[in-house]
């Protein structure tokens, strides 16, 4: 109120000044474009604020150890009814567009203070990133991330922050998206993984059902014979020795994006999965039921030397496309052509003798990339 | 942007009760910031 009153005297000291007759209507069309913009800044500061608000109370949380619950509200919601795919795609379109030089250094500069980036560490000079997006997907310097020798460790194939991780138990198979919710393991990697469970048929949830439809038995008795024929994993043989275990790891905006091998890794199969884009955030995970399951993702699926090995790249609305390094070809985030959305995932396996696509840990597999 | 890592690894059964303890170690905590390369955990000899 006091802004808007010292705006109004500056309005009729100015009035005064310009003195004559008709001038105020003219002062009162001036007042409208300062008043607007002044309340809409007030209003971006002000959600700001509570943004920063809410990040700090869920920090403290963290650090005190108590844990926030599954809850839905108003604005998970408000999500579903976005075009959130669309909104992604002219992202994608503006951050494509193609910086003026001078100006590369100043924008980038501000995207790493914002999200903090080390800029340090871009393989390239920052003049030389032609838009937003080719600064987003930049490589970096050769040694920028020494990669933990240990045969027996498995390292992190991304930059990122570290949400959830355990052992995989009990017949459900399911993951804990967040505290009071959680999802199939299935759902994930698709019904047609090979993941090795003790009673696969057990582990479908109801999401998944959808997708083990009777034509599907004659396609998995084949990858079955696929998998086996090489002798090189039987899931039910080694089942009494083996554990399945699970990481998730969340990438923030200013984090390097670009995906690695986290061990020597046998890639046989991809999915691709066109689902939803909602954001992935820490919010996200804790009001959008399924949010791993229902987003559109790249699943990679073979084998390391002590079993299966599987990684889903989870798309979110401002990073919506993955491309792979061994799959230049594969287009995600595309605009749908089908008025009916399919849930079946498009698949290719790698080399169908079941040698797959190997590679060494810390070779890069894929990237996130804008829009 | 989220990823999802799902792996085998060894678990050993106590020959007394047949349950299972998780031979492979998690290095990480949530919440950890971890980077390309660095260990998320180790499978133990």
């Amino acid at each position: 109120t006091s802004l808007l009153k010292k705006l109004q005297k500056t309005t009729q000291v100015r009035a005064s000044l310009n003195g004559g007759s008709g001038s105020s209507k003219g002062n009162g069309d001036w007042f409208l474009l300062p008043g607007a913009t002044v309340a809409t800044l007030l209003m971006l500061g002000a959600l700001h604020a509570r943004r920063m608000y809410e990040d700090m109370k869920v920090v403290e949380a963290h650090e005190k150890g108590t844990e926030f619950e599954f809850q839905p509200d108003v604005k998970s919601t408000f999500l579903r009814l976005l075009p959130l795919r669309s909104i992604s795609r002219c992202w994608g379109v503006l951050t494509s567009v193609e910086i003026p030089v001078s100006l590369r250094s100043h924008v980038y500069g501000a995207w790493a203070r914002a999200f903090h980036s080390n800029l340090e560490e871009a393989a390239l000079p920052l003049d030389e990133y032609a838009s937003l997006r080719d600064f987003f997907v930049r490589t970096l310097k050769e040694g920028s991330r020494p990669i933990d020798p240990n045969p027996q460790c498995l390292v992190s194939p991304v930059d990122g922050t570290v949400l959830r991780f355990g052992e995989i138990k009990g017949a459900g198979a399911m993951i804990e998206q967040v505290k009071g919710f959680s999802y199939s393991v299935f759902s994930l990697l698709g019904a047609t993984s090979f993941l090795p469970t003790l009673a696969k048929g057990d582990m479908h949830d109801e999401s998944s059902e959808a997708e083990n439809a009777s034509g599907e038995k004659s396609r998995k008795s084949w990858w079955s014979i696929s998998f086996a024929s090489p002798k090189v994993w039987n899931p039910y043989s080694a089942r009494p020795t083996k554990g399945l275990f699970y990481c998730v790891i969340y990438l923030k905006p200013g984090d390097y994006h670009r995906i690695h091998a986290p061990a020597d890794w046998n890639i046989l199969v991809r999915r691709h999965f066109s689902g939803r884009l909602y954001p992935v955030n820490e919010r996200a995970t804790r009001t959008i039921r399924n949010l791993y399951v229902e987003n559109e993702r790249v699943v990679l699926e073979g084998l390391w030397h002590e079993g299966f090995m599987a990684l889903a790249a989870v798309g979110a609305t401002n990073i919506g496309s993955i491309e792979l390094s061994m799959e230049p070809e594969l287009r995600t985030n595309q605009a749908k052509k089908k008025l009916l959305h399919s849930e079946r995932p498009e698949e290719r396996l790698y080399e169908p003798d079941g040698v797959g696509r190997t590679l060494k840990k810390g070779d890069e597999v894929a990237a996130f990339n804008m829009g | 942007s989220t990823v999802v890592l799902v792996f085998q690894a060894p678990v050993s059964l106590s020959p007394e009760n047949g349950e299972s303890s998780s031979d492979f170690k998690f290095s990480v905590q949530r919440g950890d910031r971890v980077r390309v390369g660095e260990a998320l955990g180790r499978c133990q000899d």
